[in-house]
């Protein structure tokens, strides 16, 4: 006997119902349970009561085959920036109080335990707090901080931190961003200048994992104005499905690096595609 | 896109004379993905598009209403239903007047108190705001940054790592202003010890008003969230944040599905003026697409 379409519906909608449910996005989630239905259609299979078990190892399949895309190692790009006496510059972006400032120092004290010396840009010059609390986490960590004055040019800060590392022999750049809504033009612009006159080697979007089905949006339009090289997603110890995590694996194709997984300098986990199978089939 | 898509479908009922089964059924679809898209509850989509496919193929609509008017309006019945009509202003009895803000980490609860306190000037009262948050580096600097061009009193001490006894001194320096607002730090429902600081913090506070302060952008675990906060005092308000970028804000409906407490106000920028009285109209056509 073969799979039908009919042997199928059933149990395509509870997995849609639970791909939706883990903050899938739907169009992401329709677009899922329909490559598995074509997947299916037509197998054959000994007993009707293979089709479930079939249609669970379709979706693991193809939630790998999002998740499992090619990204940079930012260790061993640090190693060669070493060598190559010429500094790694990451620029984080996102919306707002996604945790890219806390995310940038949980990923300087993870460079500092392997002996490297980052160097920080606090180039959100806008926010009400937001250079004391960067230059908060510097100083914890005993790591130096680029900062210029609350309203001054991002680019300038950032500019001034390449500059810096370069003269110091400094391996590593991480460039903080002012949150920004992908709809405010004037903050893409912002954006783009930055990159433009800085010229980051990764360019990482950082994504809250309890985003629902705007984060499609987000991830697509700051890769269009920017380019991402990486995704962080933060907040996953909030007990989040992470399904934003296949949302944006299948919108922009391009790899989930890590996970914030709480509020502290060491909790921060490398991403696996086998997490997300976990978090969907529990 | 969703709101293409319902137009179609609205079109298609706009062109009927009389009730069509089939039609109803695909524009109550279209709305459920619309409502979806939009982050609301799967569960509570659910069971609003039974209700409302029940309603639209019962109830006969009244002469001279077509039958996509007829749709609409129940959609739109069933939304305000669980939304409320108009959102109470912040009613400020007893003085002083205290708001305890609860949230996620980054839902924006700091920035709202800056423009809750500056919405509260204008309107003739004399707010201050206390800093409970000993957790985020700078949270008591970036309230300071908030208030001060604003003459709005600020208590806080970022040497102290009590938020408990920070709250009692705060509370007790401003017993004379109109309204004290409190600020605490970002917590979410698995910090067991976070959440029942918050128990104790709102013990100490003894607010008349709690306000659960929600990312516009949150997905399906908007309920969730808002339940465990709901466990350590009861809230009597929300706040969306950020509903200027392209979210929908649907997992507030949910919270305010599940823990009853009215939306009172949304966020709409970073700018101290950025907070706007919350409307269940432009909220739910929003939410339509
Ligand atoms: N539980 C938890 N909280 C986190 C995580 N990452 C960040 N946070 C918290 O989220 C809040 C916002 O973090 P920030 O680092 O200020 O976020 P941001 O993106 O820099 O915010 P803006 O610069 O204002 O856009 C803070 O309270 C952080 O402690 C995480 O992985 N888990
Ligand atoms: N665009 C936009 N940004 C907002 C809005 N409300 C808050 N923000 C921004 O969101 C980020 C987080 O805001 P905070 O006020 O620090 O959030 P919080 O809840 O106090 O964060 P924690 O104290 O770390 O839990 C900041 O960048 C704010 O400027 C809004 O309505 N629209
Ligand atoms: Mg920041
Ligand atoms: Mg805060």
């Amino acid at each position: 006997k073969t799979i039908s379409q009919g042997d199928l519906e059933d149990v395509l909608f509870e997995l849609e119902l639970s791909l939706l449910e883990g903050d899938v996005a739907l169009e992401v989630a329709e677009k899922i349970i329909k490559s598995v239905e074509n997947d299916l259609v037509g197998r054959k299979i000994k007993r009707r009561s293979d089709v479930a078990l079939h249609t669970q190892d379709a979706l693991k399949k193809a939630i790998s085959e999002i998740l499992m895309v090619k990204g940079p190692n930012v260790m061993a790009l640090a190693q060669e920036a070493r060598k190559a006496g010429e500094p790694l510059k990451l620029m984080f972006v996102g919306i707002n109080g996604t945790g890219k400032t806390t995310t940038i120092s949980k990923l300087a004290d993870y460079f500092v335990s392997k002996g490297f010396t980052p160097v920080l840009a606090a180039s959100d010059t806008f926010r009400a707090g937001a250079i004391e609390q960067i230059t908060h986490h510097a100083e914890n960590l005993k790591i130096k901080i680029i900062k210029h004055q609350k309203g001054a040019d991002p680019a300038a800060v950032a500019y001034d931190a390449v500059e810096h590392a370069r003269a110091q022999k400094k391996e590593l750049v991480f460039i903080d961003t002012a949150g920004r809504m992908q709809t405010n033009t004037n903050l893409m612009d912002e954006m783009k200048k930055i990159q433009r006159v800085v010229k980051p080697d990764l360019v990482i979007f950082v994504g809250d994992a309890l985003t629902g089905n705007d984060v499609v949006e987000q991830a697509t339009k700051f890769n269009d104005a920017v380019g991402l090289d990486g995704i962080i997603l933060t907040k996953a110890d909030a007990d989040a499905k992470g399904g934003a995590a296949l949302s944006i694996g299948y919108v922009v194709q391009k790899p989930i690096l890590f996970l914030g997984v709480g509020q502290g300098y060491k909790d921060i986990i490398e991403f696996k595609p086998d997490w997300m199978v976990e978090q969907i089939f529990g | 896109n969703l709101g293409k898509n319902l137009t179609n479908t609205m079109k298609k009922l706009a062109g009927m004379a009389i009730i069509d089964e089939e039609v109803v059924k695909e524009a109550i679809k279209d709305i459920q993905r619309a409502l979806i898209q939009a982050d609301v509850n799967i569960k509570l989509v659910l069971n609003l598009s039974k209700t409302i496919e029940k309603r639209a193929l019962s109830e006969k609509p009244p002469k001279r209403v077509t039958p996509k008017e007829h749709v609409i309006k129940i959609v739109y019945e069933e939304l305000v239903h669980l939304l409320g009509e108009k959102a109470p202003e912040v009613e400020v009895e007893s003085k002083p007047f205290k708001i305890l803000f609860m949230g996620l980490q980054g839902s924006g609860k700091t920035t709202t108190i800056g423009k809750l306190a500056r919405y509260l000037q204008k309107k003739g009262f004399n707010p201050a705001v206390v800093c409970t948050d000993t957790w985020r580096p700078a949270a008591y600097e970036q309230l300071r940054q908030l208030t001060e061009s604003l003459s709005i009193p600020l208590y806080g001490d970022p040497d102290n790592e009590d938020a408990l006894d920070l709250a009692k001194k705060g509370i007790n320096k401003f017993k004379k202003q109109d309204i004290i607002i409190v600020d605490t730090a970002g917590r979410h429902k698995e910090e067991q010890d976070l959440l029942d600081e918050m128990k104790q913090i709102s013990t100490v506070v003894d607010p008349d008003e709690v306000m659960l302060v929600i990312d516009g952008t949150i997905g399906q675990q908007a309920r969730e969230q808002a339940l465990a906060f709901s466990q350590t005092t009861d809230i009597g308000s929300i706040t969306i944040t950020k509903l200027d970028g392209s979210a929908k804000g649907g997992g507030a409906l949910s919270a305010v599905a599940e823990i009853g407490a009215p939306i009172k106000f949304i966020g709409t920028g970073e700018r101290i003026e950025d907070l706007e009285a919350f409307d269940p109209d432009r909220f739910i056509s929003r939410l339509l697409g």
